[in-house]
């Protein structure tokens, strides 16, 4: 579809890319993390977009098989949500991502 | 109002109350911590109440000046969110207030 295109297209010319919730507390988590590691998200608040919020989170579902927020992407590869990044932080694995995407 | 003296005999009757949303994170935290310390909670999903869901939100910003979930209460007295619950916790003064109420 048109908005599958769409979502595509924003993961692919984008190094990091936040789907979030601007009243959830594990969304601004993974926010505050990344922009601790000097990386600018892209982050695009699901809860701001009208009609058009629950539609890319149905895509999200189908691209990813994940529903909930936060969703984060790493040089257009699915990583998780916040206990996932976080996770991968705490290994040292994440850093590694963010600068072979040239986000740092 | 009525739903403020319902919430307020709620308070008054249950050694733990928390306030909480189904689908959040942090609600699901704090519950999951309570009942890992052995402790019944009395939960009220605020999601699953129709239009009271908000109007109770509303009570307890009132009594509280605190809007958001998850909402914690011992021996009727306001404790706070998750961040509040877990710090009490971490100081080893949780589980202190959860036994002067007698709910563990
Ligand atoms: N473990 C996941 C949890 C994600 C999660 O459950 N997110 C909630 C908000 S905090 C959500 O999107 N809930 C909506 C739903 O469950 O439909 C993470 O760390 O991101
Ligand atoms: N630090 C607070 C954060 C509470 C919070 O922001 N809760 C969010 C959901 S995770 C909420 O109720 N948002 C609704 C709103 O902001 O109106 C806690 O630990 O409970
Ligand atoms: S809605 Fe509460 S942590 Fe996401």
């Amino acid at each position: 579809s048109r908005l599958e295109d769409n979502v595509k297209k924003t993961l692919a010319e984008n190094p990091v890319v936040v789907y979030s919730k601007t009243w959830c507390s594990y969304s601004s988590e993974v926010k505050t993390l990344l922009k601790r590691l000097g990386v600018e998200p892209l982050v695009i608040e699901l809860d701001e977009l009208g009609p058009q919020g629950p539609q890319i989170q149905k895509v999200l579902e189908r691209l990813t098989g994940q529903h909930t927020v936060p969703n984060v992407f790493i040089g257009g590869k699915h990583i998780g949500g916040c206990t996932d990044t976080v996770k991968l932080y705490r290994k040292g694995e994440l850093e590694p991502l963010l600068s072979e995407a040239n986000a740092k």
